[in-house]
């Protein structure tokens, strides 16, 4: 079946959503059929393609995570963007928690609900599956992790944003031994990264040292540069990449699902 | 008791941990006393005191949530800043849900401490608390907002932060209703503002109005604007007021700690 890539940091803030959404954008422009997951309970993701939360209640990720006959073709929405659907996030995703608490295999439900999407007849299937996560490593983002083939970690050059990498390591070998997960790290890719400020400048290299040489060749070559259109773009219902096609974070975004199709290409 | 103030927001990135420390510092430096609780299991505001985490282990929050008889006089540390305490925070925060789950009263951990601390016969106790929580809605925030008197919500000026603030009615409402809280708001501090940027401009005014409307004069007149001597103080393990006491930043949390006390000795 098709990959299925999860934006996953502990760390807020830190453009998971804003990347998630833009190589969603940028895979359908390309001709690819995109699959937009939004498993944070703030929506953002839903937001970002100005689609209402409240239109989507009873037919959104909620349902698919607790509701054990809910298929996942009845959360899937338009977002009126060719080849890019989305299905919904909400608060209530903030419930799954207590909902499942005694479910046994309660951390597969995402990754059931694509296999069986997969296995039924339908026929015009998606090339790629997006997972937007929570900033947290709660139910939510070990469902996105259990379902997902890769993962893609948004970092900013920031201290703090340095320190969660440390743990990611701890965490994909616990999914693997646990889980029976098989995500493998697809990259780190850099964003709001200012090029004039020297502490973003020593960070980024400080980061690329160390994830050479825990990991091996990760960090994403693009670089999101720090741009207000993106925050602009948010109110509009429409990814920059859509909304603002000539701004350095469209052609940030655009070269970062290049260097995206590529790394699949070769797992 | 003295007043338990929560910095809570459920969106990532917006400041609650670099506004609780620099709170903390400047309440602490007009001679309070102050006891900082890091109940985010990134434990960045452990970080920010230059405090390791792994040399806090059997000693931290974690401990606190999910071991009845352990007292909050063994989770305190030295932050080696004059009247300025701190209850450690650590990656195992993030099983404080699993290891809770059949535990009657759960929601009041930490509220059960502080109370049963203040009742013992130890002398010097504490004119504040702070409390950081990680960027969700889950027990650990659950917990702070149980335990607290008081709020404070940091947020920026972006469309998503933005939505965010509409939840907060709702969350306080049923925490009052259905655990007994009695936490007020004690206001929404803008940060990261960039007073050059439109977009920053246009949603000031829409947060302000939205929230005179809804909640009543709760946005501090202080804004706290980007500089990126905030972020360089937090590799340096000291907050940026006591760092940099000359920049636009400490002077910002220094007006804004004068804030807080006005608005607490109104309460
Ligand atoms: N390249 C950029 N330049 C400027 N601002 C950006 C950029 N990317 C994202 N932002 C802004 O940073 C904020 C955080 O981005 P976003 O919401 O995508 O992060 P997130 O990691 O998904 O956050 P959360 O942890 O809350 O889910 C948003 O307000 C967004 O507008
Ligand atoms: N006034 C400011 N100017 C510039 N950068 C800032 C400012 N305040 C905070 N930052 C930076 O923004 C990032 C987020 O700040 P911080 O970690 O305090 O937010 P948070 O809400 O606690 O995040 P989380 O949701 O992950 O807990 C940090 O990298 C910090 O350096
Ligand atoms: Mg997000
Ligand atoms: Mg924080």
């Amino acid at each position: 079946s098709a990959p299925v890539v999860a934006f996953v940091n502990e760390k807020g803030g830190v453009a998971k959503t804003t990347s998630c959404v833009n190589l969603a954008a940028a895979l359908a422009q390309r001709g690819h059929r995109v699959l937009c997951v939004d498993l944070d309970p703030q929506a953002n993701a839903t937001t970002a393609f100005g689609i209402s939360v409240d239109q989507a209640i009873e037919r959104e990720a909620h349902c698919l995570l607790t509701m054990p006959r809910f298929p996942l073709e009845r959360a899937i929405t338009q977002t009126g963007i060719e080849g890019l659907d989305l299905v919904p996030g909400s608060a209530r995703l903030a419930d799954c928690d207590k909902a499942l608490v005694m479910e046994v295999g309660r951390e597969g439900r995402l990754r059931g609900k694509l296999r069986e999407f997969y296995r039924s007849v339908i026929a015009d299937k998606y090339d790629a599956v997006l997972v937007d996560c929570p900033p947290s490593l709660d139910l939510l983002t070990i469902n996105a992790l259990t379902a997902a083939t890769h993962m893609v970690v948004p970092v900013t050059t920031k201290f703090y944003a340095l320190k969660g990498i440390a743990l990611l390591g701890d965490i994909v070998a616990t999914l693997h031994e646990q889980l029976g997960a098989s995500v493998k790290l697809l990259g780190i890719l850099v964003t709001m990264f200012d090029k004039n400020t020297a502490l973003d400048v020593t960070i980024y290299r400080l980061l690329k040292e160390k994830v050479e040489r825990e990991f091996g060749n990760y960090v994403f070559s693009t670089i999101v540069t720090r741009s207000v259109v993106v925050s602009e773009a948010e109110a509009g219902g429409l990814p920059v990449l859509l909304r603002e096609p000539e701004s350095p974070a469209a052609g940030a975004y655009s070269s970062f699902a290049d260097e995206v199709v590529r790394r699949l290409g070769a797992h």
